[in-house]
C-alpha cells in the first residue's frame, strides 16, 4: 500500500462535517419487539440475504483457514448444544433470520459470535 | 476501532466511534483494501427497535447480527464496543468453556442488546457491564446525559480491571479509547490514540461538537482501510448518525 511508516503525522482534519453522504443513506429498520422473535428481522433478512451470504462465505473460509475445518464441523453437527444456553429469543432470532435468508442457522449463529472469536 | 465520550463546558455529552473491523481477514493486493471490512459496508443498517410503537434504542448494526455494537437509548445512555486482545485470558478459553458446556459467561453482543432492552440508566448500565461474566475479554464505552457521565470499562473475562470515568471538573473531559489498555503503550504500529488524543486536545472542551468529533474520527490513522463507519450519538437529543468511511490512498492498512 501507499502509506508512510510510523510514527503518523498527519494533522488534524477540519471542516469535514458534514459529509457529502447522508446518515439517510444507510437503511433504517424497524425491530418490533412485540412481534415473536423469529418475526423481528424478517424483512432485514430478506432483503440483505445476498449480502449476508457473500460476508458468510468469507467468515467461514477464514475460521477454515485457522481451525482447518474443525470450528465449521462443530457449528454443523453440535449446534443444538452449542445453542442451548444462550437466550431464548436470541435463538428464536438467529433461526427467524436463518429462515427468511435461507442461510444455514449455524452459519447465523457463527456470524453472531464471529466478534468475539476475531478477538482471539 | 476508536471510541470517545466528550463533556461540553455545559455539561453536554456527545459519544462517537469509529468502527473497524476486518483485520488480518484477507488483504486484497489488488485494491489495497481488506475483504471483511469490504464486505462488512453493504450490511450496514440502522435499527429501530421499538416497543408499543414507540422508540426503545437505536443500534447501529449488521444485517444478520442481532447484537449491539453501536446504540443509544435516548435520554438514557449510549454504548459502544472496542475489541480487546488479551493473551492471559484470551477470549479462546472462554469460547473453549462454552463448547465445553460451561455456560457461565456472556457473549458480549447477546448481553449488550440485553442490556438496552432491559437497562433504563446509565448508571445501571455501566453496574450490569461490569460485573457480568464474559466469554471474552472487551471494552465497553459508556455515556449518559448528565455531567461525568461517560466512561471506558477495560473488562477481563471476570471482572473490571480498569474504569476510567469522565471528570471533567479535574480535566479529564474525554476518554478515549482504541484497543488498547490505557497504562499500557500501543503497539507503535497501530497507535490511533496519540494522534486522536492530540486532535481531541488541539480541539479543546469548549469546540466539542459532534462535527468535531467527526474531524478527529477522520483523521488518519484513526481513520484507516479498517473503518468501517463513523457514528456520532447525543443521547439527551436522542442523535444517532452513522456514516459509511472509506480511507482514499495514502491511507494506513490499520
Amino acid at each position: 500500500g501507499d502509506f508512510p511508516p510510523p510514527p503518523y503525522s498527519e494533522t488534524c482534519r477540519q471542516g469535514l462535517y458534514p459529509p457529502k453522504e447522508k446518515p439517510t443513506d444507510i437503511a433504517t429498520y424497524e425491530v418490533n419487539l412485540d412481534l415473536p422473535p423469529a418475526k423481528r428481522w424478517a424483512q432485514l433478512a430478506a432483503d440483505k440475504a445476498a449480502e449476508m451470504k457473500d460476508l458468510i462465505s468469507v467468515i467461514k473460509k477464514l475460521v477454515n483457514s485457522f481451525s482447518g475445518g474443525l470450528i465449521i464441523d462443530l457449528v454443523d453437527k453440535d449446534l443444538p448444544k452449542l445453542l442451548s444456553g444462550l437466550p431464548a429469543d436470541s435463538v428464536a432470532e438467529m433461526q427467524g433470520i436463518a429462515q427468511a435468508a435461507n442461510i444455514p442457522l449455524g452459519e447465523i449463529f457463527l456470524y453472531n459470535v464471529f466478534y468475539e472469536f476475531n478477538a482471539f | 476501532c476508536t471510541s470517545i465520550v466528550a463533556e461540553t463546558p455545559s455539561g453536554e455529552i456527545h459519544h462517537a466511534r469509529d468502527m473497524d473491523f476486518g483485520l488480518l481477514m484477507g488483504w486484497d493486493t489488488q485494491n489495497d483494501t481488506w475483504l471483511l471490512t469490504e464486505k462488512l459496508r453493504p450490511l450496514i443498517v440502522t435499527g429501530d427497535f421499538t416497543r408499543n410503537n414507540q422508540t426503545i434504542f437505536k443500534a447501529v448494526s449488521f444485517a444478520g447480527y442481532i447484537g449491539v455494537l453501536t446504540g443509544m437509548k435516548p435520554q438514557k445512555f449510549s454504548l459502544t464496543v472496542n475489541e480487546r486482545y488479551s493473551v492471559k485470558g484470551s477470549g479462546l478459553s472462554g469460547i473453549l468453556k462454552w463448547i465445553l458446556g460451561q455456560r457461565t459467561g456472556s457473549w458480549m453482543g447477546f448481553l449488550t442488546r440485553d442490556v438496552f432492552e432491559n437497562v433504563d440508566t446509565y448508571a445501571e448500565a455501566k453496574a450490569v457491564l461490569s460485573s457480568k461474566l464474559l466469554i471474552g475479554p472487551i471494552y465497553f464505552i459508556i455515556g449518559g446525559v448528565n455531567s461525568g457521565e461517560g466512561a471506558v470499562l477495560s473488562r477481563s473475562i471476570e471482572k473490571t480491571i480498569d474504569t476510567h470515568d469522565l471528570d471533567a471538573k479535574n480535566g479529564t473531559w474525554f476518554v478515549l479509547e482504541t484497543n488498547y489498555d490505557r497504562w499500557k503503550a500501543p503497539l507503535f504500529i497501530d497507535d490511533r490514540r496519540t494522534p486522536a488524543t492530540r486532535c481531541m486536545n488541539e480541539m479543546g472542551a469548549a469546540n466539542a461538537t459532534l462535527a468535531n468529533l467527526f474531524n478527529v474520527l477522520n483523521t488518519k490513522p484513526v481513520l484507516n482501510k479498517l473503518t468501517v463507519y463513523t457514528s456520532l450519538m447525543n443521547v439527551k437529543a436522542g442523535i444517532l448518525e452513522t456514516y459509511i468511511r472509506f480511507c482514499a490512498d495514502p491511507c494506513w492498512p490499520w
